[in-house]
């Protein structure tokens, strides 16, 4: 996966 | 996902596994901050506030649990378990949270890419994640003789965040529109913090003798 939403990270 | 991302989630994962295991295995949680881990279980609870309301992938939502579980599960032992909690060093760490949780949640309140509670409580955490650390330092420098778990642990947790910053350099090239001011200050921030101990824990790793923090 790769999104580009800012609120992917951990 | 990018290999600094993965590599950086790994190590905080890794983290949390020596920091569990040393509280599990040898119930001990001597040297480790209670108030650095009950201030990570609140970045963790306000973060993750779309655990319900997103979904972003497997990946996502079981590194999220698993981050959630185990900061909570931390703080029990700390405070309740019958054995772990009387190697608690209390009369060292003395850091007041409010300290950094009031100016974290002004800052928030203030500084935000959008005024939704969703957003003001996800900033708040990635502010106060950049200085949770502290008491854990604080703690650290009063406590002769670190044990080589909770060094590795602080060590662990500071490689993490190091990671994290190439991450987002590698996104910036690679992803069109990937800027975002507020996670890139706050983590490098947060980063900068454990320089000293870097310096200190690599010159003992050298030297190979036991760490400690200058007082």
């Amino acid at each position: 996966f790769s999104s580009a939403s800012s609120h992917d990270e951990l | 996902m990018n290999i600094f991302r993965l590599a950086g989630d790994m190590t905080h994962l890794a983290s949390v596994l020596v920091l569990l295991l040393k509280i599990h295995t040898i119930k001990s949680c001597a040297g480790v901050s209670l108030k650095t881990q009950e201030l990570y279980a609140l970045v963790f609870a306000t973060r993750y506030l779309d655990i319900v309301t997103d979904f972003i992938s497997v990946y996502n939502t079981v590194m999220k649990l698993i981050f959630l579980g185990s900061s909570f599960s931390i703080v029990w032992y700390i405070r309740h378990h019958r054995v772990v909690r009387r190697s608690y060093d209390k009369d060292q760490d003395t850091f007041r949270h409010y300290l950094l949780m009031i100016p974290c949640m002004l800052l928030a309140l203030f500084v935000h890419e959008k005024f939704t509670f969703k957003e003001v409580m996800w900033t708040f955490s990635l502010y106060l994640e950049a200085v949770a650390i502290l008491p854990q330092l604080v703690l650290l420098q009063r406590t002769r003789n670190i044990d080589n778990l909770t060094g590795q642990y602080v060590f662990l947790l500071g490689a993490y965040r190091g990671l994290y910053i190439f991450n987002w350099i590698y996104r910036y090239f690679t992803e069109p529109h990937f800027v975002h001011w507020i996670t890139w200050i706050a983590g490098v921030v947060q980063t900068l913090l454990y320089a000293d101990f870097f310096y200190y824990y690599f010159e003992s790793w050298k030297n190979n003798v036991r760490l400690q923090l200058p007082a």
